[in-house]
């Protein structure tokens, strides 16, 4: 056996299943069966107890199936090669073991087909507890799959050995337990849901599970023992859609993405995630990523649910609004001393809540929005600038508390979104576009058949048709940004001192303009390298002086 | 030695890197010594899967490289000493 430096420091260890993605061979039950009797195979050698909680209530141990690239360096690649892979003990992500969803897991097998999930899932745990690969050919803990008759499986003494150095050896019966008694034989479960002794009972109603695993007849009587709150939302599960693209009615459980009404949807490390409730989504392309939503304590260990708004700062830490407190984060782990109150951000900015942040890269300004006003924040001296906050209605026809804004690509535009519209705001002409709002969850989230919003009455046409808006003048020299210094002699009732003049440029003459600026140079080339190449023949066609041809000792004769 | 079927994609020398029996700077040197450091790190190897130590690339020790198993690598000697929670 080989140890690592990580062992975990107490006894007591909690774990989660994500049942997202559990193979549809075995089922919820035969999985979730499979894995706690994994649990108890290294229980039963070490004082160690196992207690399994809801997904997303921050477990020790979270396990999950995925497949391909999920978030981690080590991307699974379909069936056969890698089987699965853990993290070491520790904070966050430490301890949380993934299986490769495309193997062909199987259980009992009498005919080794397939991958037995139980075999794997013990040998993973190892790794979870802290042991390393082992060069005992014949351990659990040897590198390789091998199958092996898992009904009645027993540790190697290598396996044991090792787990055994870290944590010692089990409690005896006789001896007083240092922590509170468990039921050996159930293992698994530890604590019925009314023992007061839980910090925070299982919320029946919130559990990651699956309505396409029915549950395994042969299996349920011993998960229908009362104490075993996962039987109970069985029943009750509407579960999420497994196809995202059309939305359906929720009563719990991970939302659909096309319901709208996030809490705020922000671009981090040019990615855009979505928040909703304690699930968050991963957006690429109009698609929503596999595994997603997850529960935000997945990745953001101690955020809560039901965030306000969220933007990467300039210097690349994530910070997080809630109320009247906000969070640091340096990738997926919170900064200590936080949450700290909003009036700590930064002198000027709203105190009690703020709607959406965003850090705006054409000025480098970060702007929060609260309500209907919105302020403009510098980084550097982390303070609002003095003549803010101002109205909302700069950025154009928006309703007042977005609930997200983010830039394009180019960074050219800026998005603002609440409900299931968003707006979108021209950066170089700092003016809103007409023709908003329109559905975010059609143009953003490839949702289909949900309902375009009504579009905003434009004020000029209204009054009389077909006449153009009289449009805003341009931003004076403070800069691009929406937010122009208005100036004496400069105000919008005025507009003949200034008027804007608008070029549209057709696709087409961009295309000519490039097919141009293409055979322009190569043209250029083409010659050069004709001249060269004449000049060379030239060169060898050349005869040498004539004189050199035919030496002459004198030039009597010649004379 | 005897060609297994999908043996064309797999890369030995890779595969000794990626579970640690081969660090990257002995893929790069060339000549003997690198010869000799390529046969220990593949005896090394048929030692774990429990195979005849002849640190040649025998089929049998393309078959066990060829058989699923965890994406843990089986060398890290100077990964994770002291680190809490880093990722083998």
């Amino acid at each position: 056996f080989a140890l690592t430096a990580q062992r975990w420091d107490k006894e007591r260890l909690s774990f989660s299943i994500l049942y997202r993605r559990i193979p549809p061979s075995l089922g919820l039950n035969r999985t979730s069966d499979a894995i706690r009797r994994a649990f108890g195979v290294w229980s039963r050698v070490t004082p160690l107890s196992f207690q399994e909680r809801p997904a997303g209530g921050a477990a020790d141990i979270l396990l999950l199936f995925a497949s391909g690239f999920h978030g981690d360096m080590s991307p699974f690649d379909g069936e056969g090669g890698s089987l699965a892979h853990a993290f070491y003990p520790g904070p966050g992500m430490g301890g949380d073991t993934h299986f490769d969803a495309d193997e062909p897991w199987t259980l009992d097998a009498q005919n080794q087909e397939g991958i037995d999930l139980f075999l794997v899932a013990v040998h993973e745990l190892g790794h979870a507890l802290g042991l390393e690969h082992s060069e005992n050919p014949a351990a659990i803990m040897a590198p390789f799959y091998q199958w092996s008759d898992a009904q009645n499986f027993s540790l190697h003494g290598d396996d044991i050995a090792g787990v055994q150095r870290m944590y010692g050896p089990p409690v005896a019966s006789d001896a007083p337990p240092s922590s509170p008694p468990t039921h050996r034989d159930d293992i698994i479960i530890t604590t019925p849901p009314s023992t007061p002794s839980s910090p925070d009972p299982p919320d029946p109603t919130q559990t990651d599970l699956d309505p396409q695993a029915q549950p395994d007849p042969s299996l349920s009587p011993p998960l229908a023992t009362p104490t075993s709150h996962l039987v109970s939302p069985l029943t009750t599960w509407t579960g999420p859609d497994p196809d995202p693209v059309t939305p359906a009615v929720r009563t719990d459980g991970p939302p659909s993405i096309c319901d709208g009404d996030f809490d705020t949807v922000t671009l981090l490390r040019g990615e855009m995630f979505v928040f909703k409730g304690r699930w968050f989504w991963r957006v690429w392309r109009n698609r929503v990523l596999e595994n997603y939503p997850m529960p935000i304590s997945v990745f953001w260990n101690g955020l809560p649910d039901d965030i306000n708004a969220a933007y990467e700062r300039h210097d690349g830490k994530f910070v997080f609004f809630k109320g009247d407190r906000f969070w640091l984060f340096r990738e997926a782990d919170v900064l200590p001393g936080y949450p700290q109150p909003l009036h700590q951000y930064g002198r000027g900015i709203p105190v009690h809540r703020i709607d959406t942040a965003i850090w705006w890269e054409p000025n480098e300004f970060t702007y929060f929005f609260s309500g209907d006003r919105y302020w403009r924040y510098n980084e550097e001296t982390r303070s609002a600038d003095r003549d803010f906050p101002k109205p909302i209605s700069r950025w154009g026809k928006i309703p007042a508390s977005p609930r997200g804004a983010f830039l394009s690509d180019d960074g050219a535009s800026t998005y603002i979104y609440k409900g299931s519209s968003y707006w979108r705001f021209d950066n170089r002409r700092t003016e809103a576009d007409r023709g908003y709002p329109r559905s975010i969850l059609k143009d953003f989230m490839g949702c289909v058949g949900v309902p375009d919003p009504d579009p905003d009455p434009d004020p000029e046409t209204e009054r009389n048709p077909g006449t153009e808006p009289v449009r805003p003048p341009r931003p004076t020299e403070s800069g691009r940004g929406p937010d122009r210094e208005l100036r004496p002699g400069n105000t919008e009732d005025d507009p003949d001192q200034e008027v804007n003049v608008v070029v549209t440029v057709t696709d087409s003459e961009s295309k000519v303009m490039t097919l141009v600026m293409v055979t322009a140079p190569l043209l250029l080339i083409l010659c050069i390298l004709v001249l060269v190449y004449t000049i060379l023949r030239t060169l060898q066609n050349k005869e040498p002086p004539r004189a050199l041809v035919h030496c002459k000792r004198s030039l009597q004769d010649w004379v | 030695s005897a060609e297994t079927p999908d043996e064309e994609n797999l890369n030995p020398e890779e595969w000794l890197h990626r579970f640690g029996y081969l660090s990257r700077s002995g893929l790069q040197m060339s000549g003997p010594l690198s010869a000799q450091i390529l046969t220990r790190a593949v005896s090394d190897m048929q030692r774990v899967y429990g195979l005849a130590p002849t640190g040649r690339l025998d089929a049998a020790t393309l078959a066990a490289m060829q058989r699923p198993r965890c994406t843990l690598p089986d060398r890290t000697p100077e990964a994770g000493v002291g680190g809490v929670g880093t990722r083998r």
